[in-house]
């Protein structure tokens, strides 16, 4: 199973915008997905028409209390399956502050159905707490969405410092696969100065022993596409809200690109 | 002084572009205004030149240690001081758990020296914890950036409740006073309806008796411009950076907006 966290701790640089659309993309590829939404704010959840309804089981039931996978997910669309989020996880980096292991009870319960999907995706929140560090010792692969903005490679760096802790720590076989261009202005001189930079730190990394030495710059960009910010409201993927927009074609030209990565064996 | 937290549990909506250009103008105006840096990932002391360099005191120390205002505030232009974030921060939420008035602690820190300014202005990150409940909780009003986006009514509305506890609980004289459209780009039909759902939702609160029934919509509108993007990287705001530019406007439209507020007595 291919275990993907989806992670930025900066907000809103489409994390889950390319969360539930990589999601759709590579189950329309016809791969069997599962998102696990991972953010209190359930941004994912709502995407797919899994908002939080005061009664379903969420992934708050599943690091709380342990549990099972395949009583939390639920299908939404043919090869996908949605783990939802609900606004009780904000609790969750307090209530589980205390509790031995609390990085991998996410990973304990994914380990024990493997066939249950063939990749997962998790959209995690603007946070690198207890909540993305599940994310981080259950995947196999860190996508990183980054919007060619000031600061962003400085975030980037905090991210990957992160990374390596999990990977030295918790999760020995994680890896940083790809960093993804979001809502970008290629034409602005400012995300030209961004992704000058961004391919020249990537570049230096190659020859360094960190789990991200073989991050990929993704060649597919996300364009700013006014129906990427339409179609969560239908609940409905860009390919279905849109097939022919600039943001169906970004999507599926990345979903191409992530599905030809060599995933991490 | 008035007390002002920009709030908004969204991520990547403008709080932090707004807090620097809000004190910045405010400065300008001839009042002395204080920036107090709350994320954890210093973005606001990052764009005012004040980023974390591992040796000056930040608001962490005062969350933490109890060290005083006046010994963490730092000048940063004419009438405009700053107290910097650190990374440490972001281990305050479980650093804090256990302490007792744990959400007042910065609001005593700022009541022991009351002449220090005339507005303070506190930047939070995306998250409704205990760094955002001490801004809430030192507060006389909120202002709240908003990206006219699916779901924005929905952190809204928890956004309110939210504050509704504070005000209940921890400071009854909190308001809302103001939401502020960021990052508008107003001719598009998914901000036309959110902007009008918007308008209705606050009218509706009018005869409420909530701490957001006087919340005014404000009628300047932030609209997307890139000098707003570049002008951290060079530590300035956007009046010294591009004086003339959409962004300088609109900025300066949103203060003078602000001034007039009657602030809650
Ligand atoms: N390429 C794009 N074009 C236009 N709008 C976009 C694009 N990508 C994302 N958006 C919109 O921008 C907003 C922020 O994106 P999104 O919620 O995916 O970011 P995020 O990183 O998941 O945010 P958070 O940090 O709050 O979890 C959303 O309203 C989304 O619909
Ligand atoms: N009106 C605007 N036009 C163009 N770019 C903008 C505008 N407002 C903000 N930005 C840019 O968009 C990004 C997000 O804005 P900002 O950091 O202020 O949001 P935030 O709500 O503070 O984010 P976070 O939730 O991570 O704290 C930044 O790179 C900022 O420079
Ligand atoms: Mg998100
Ligand atoms: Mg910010």
């Amino acid at each position: 199973m291919r275990r993907i966290a989806i992670i930025n701790q900066k907000g809103g640089v489409g994390k889950t915008t390319t969360a539930v659309n990589l999601a759709a993309a590579i189950a329309g590829a016809g791969q069997r997905v599962c998102l696990v939404d991972l953010d209190p704010q359930a941004h994912a959840s709502a995407h797919v028409g899994a908002g939080p309804d005061g009664r379903s089981p969420s992934v708050y039931s599943m690091l709380t209390q342990g549990v099972a996978w395949s009583r939390v997910r639920r299908p939404v669309e043919t090869n996908l399956e949605v783990v939802p989020a609900e606004l009780n996880l904000a609790a969750a980096e307090v209530e589980l502050s205390g509790v031995v292991g609390r990085e991998l009870i996410l990973r304990d319960l994914i380990h024990a159905e493997p066939d249950a999907c063939d990749v997962l995706i998790m959209d995690c929140g603007p946070s690198l707490g207890v909540l993305t560090l599940n994310a981080l010792a259950a995947a196999t692969e860190v996508i990183i969405p980054l919007q060619p903005h000031f600061l962003a490679l400085h975030g980037l760096a905090k991210l990957f410092e992160t990374t390596g802790l999990v990977t030295r720590r918790l999760n020995p076989g994680l890896r940083v696969s790809a960093v993804v261009l979001t809502l970008c202005d290629a034409n602005t001189r400012l995300a030209q100065e961004v992704i000058t930079d961004l391919s020249a730190f990537l570049e230096r990394a190659r020859t360094t022993n960190t789990p991200w030495s073989q991050a990929r710059l993704m060649g597919s960009r996300i364009r700013r596409n006014i129906k990427l910010a339409e179609c969560p409201s239908f609940g409905r993927s860009i390919f279905a809200y849109a097939p022919t927009s600039h943001g169906a074609e970004d999507y599926a030209r990345l979903a191409h690109e992530v599905l030809a990565l060599v995933p991490p064996v």
